[in-house]
């Protein structure tokens, strides 16, 4: 699982 | 971003937007699970809480904004201006059999045991859900407004363009996230009765009517 630091998605 | 995601977001932008002229326009709310706009009024204020502490973009701001000033709007129209024309005794969809077991699930599934990520798990997981009272209660009316198809086929498209985004993170940038897939999958897969009878009967010019 890498999902950015910070959730950049809506 | 990419066109999937792109795409996406003014999908949900169309759906949003068609829902509210349907609403002015028609100074109704008839057939509109207000269930349904609270769920996603709970989803976006979970999903945004990062809005003041971390900036994406001043696309990624605005859209935040513009989607949770409509939602707030919508349940405005729905439970006071045009409260007469809401039909509750249809709107019946027991929201707390979707609170409880999707907040019990954001505990025990998610990627960081923190305050902030639990929460927005919390919101991946009742998103998927929320259309669900919106759904029962076509189901229970039988019938659905031509223009209510066209905001449940925008918003049933939005995540399905999500989904073609993840694959394509997926590929360009090595990106994946689990919980929002699999969540995007389900939330998908709810619509697909809904888009059977779309492209069968609304592209026809005629409406959905399910056997009551």
């Amino acid at each position: 699982y890498n999902n950015r630091e910070e959730h950049d998605e809506l | 971003m990419n066109i999937f995601r792109l795409c996406g977001d003014m999908s949900h932008l169309a759906a949003i937007i068609i829902l509210l002229l349907k609403m002015w326009k028609t100074r109704s709310v008839a057939g509109i699970s207000g269930k349904s706009q609270i769920l996603f009024a709970t989803v976006f204020t979970a999903r945004y809480l990062d809005l003041f502490t971390s900036f994406i973009s001043i696309y990624n701001t605005c859209m935040k904004v513009f989607f949770i000033g409509t939602v707030y709007f919508t349940i405005y129209l729905i439970y006071m201006k045009f409260k007469a024309t809401y039909d509750s005794n249809h709107d019946s969809f027991r929201v707390e059999f979707l609170i409880v077991p999707v907040g019990g699930l954001a505990f025990l599934v998610n990627h960081e045991f923190a305050p902030l990520e639990i929460i927005w798990t919390f919101s991946i997981y009742l998103e998927s859900v929320a259309i669900l009272p919106q759904l029962f209660m076509i189901s229970k009316t039988g019938e659905a407004e031509t223009i209510t198809s066209h905001y449940l086929f925008a918003l049933g498209s939005y995540r399905a363009l999500y989904l073609c985004n993840w694959i394509y993170r997926y590929y360009a940038e090595g990106f994946f996230d689990l919980i929002a897939v699999v969540a995007g999958v389900v939330q998908t897969i709810l619509y697909c009765d809904f888009f059977y009878l779309y492209i069968t009967k609304v592209m026809k010019g005629k409406k959905i009517s399910l056997p009551a």
